[in-house]
């Protein structure tokens, strides 16, 4: 997105598209959204339900703190545990049509925002990154 | 920080100061390492050495993948490994008089940059979320 004037983006332009993004589903034991997490190197994913619908996000901090014994980290418990028994329900949210000032302060206090439609249904992830990306530009051209 | 221009703001006005940032030292075992991530909650933290000069950065990712064996994370390793040995040494840094430019540049490829002076004693760390904050305001001003 080029040097269109801030207030011209909408954040379907800067977002980062559903197939792109790494999620975890409501049922998976927090073994695998663990695992999912250490792969892709996010700090924190959605969650999704199995009609697609967004359901909230998880992390890695909530995962240990979930585990973490009075001696050691009890990593047996992990298989036990479920993602919805975690995650992160209240999270905000952004539509594809909401502008760039919405998305911006939508961003100052979470590293990322979701992105879904009026039913529910996931559409992608607004980063800090895509924010500042754009400031960036805007405030050279 | 009011509505002065973005061209008059530096750093220092925006960084959070040494004190107040949790920090893990070079000889600490990545267990205490680890500790302090999950018990503050943040994803990485600055590595100072014991005179308070700043050596890298270190996070949950690459603690939890160095300890991910085939069929499980092996626990048991964390103790015998120190942060040294996995943290990340080339890590961008700001000084306290960079002007807001400079380091919103630095900040839209990384969560935070560590601030520290000609010799290399640590200042503090300035965030994605100083800045936008900052653009915030300058842009409703
Ligand atoms: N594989 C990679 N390649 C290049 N740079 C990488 C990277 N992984 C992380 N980064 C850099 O580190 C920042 C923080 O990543 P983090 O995982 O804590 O926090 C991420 C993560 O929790 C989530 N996220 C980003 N992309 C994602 C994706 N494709 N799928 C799922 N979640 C994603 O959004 C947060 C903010 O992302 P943002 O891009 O603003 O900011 C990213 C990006 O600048
Ligand atoms: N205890 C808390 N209270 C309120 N909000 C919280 C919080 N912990 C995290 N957040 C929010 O989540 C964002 C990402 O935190 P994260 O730990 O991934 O990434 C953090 C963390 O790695 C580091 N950081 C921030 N403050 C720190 C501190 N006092 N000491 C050490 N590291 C810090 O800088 C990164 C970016 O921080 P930033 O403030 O831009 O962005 C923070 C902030 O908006």
């Amino acid at each position: 997105v080029q040097h269109k004037p801030l207030t011209e983006i909408v954040v379907e332009e800067l977002m980062i598209s559903s197939e792109k993004v790494a999620h975890v589903q409501l049922a998976n034991p927090l073994e695998h959204a663990l695992l999912v997490l250490v792969k892709s190197g996010y700090s924190a994913v959605p969650v999704l339900d199995t009609s697609y619908k967004l359901k909230g996000t998880i992390g890695k901090t909530v995962i240990l703190n979930h585990i973490l014994g009075i001696e050691r980290f009890e990593m047996e418990r992990l298989s036990k545990i479920t993602v919805n028994d975690v995650m992160q329900k209240d999270v905000p949210c952004l539509k594809k049509s909401d502008s760039f000032l919405v998305a911006l302060k939508a961003v100052i206090d979470y590293p990322f925002v979701c992105v879904a439609d009026e039913e529910g249904y996931f559409d992608g992830i607004l980063t800090r990154r895509a924010i500042l990306k754009q400031l960036n530009k805007d405030l050279h051209a």
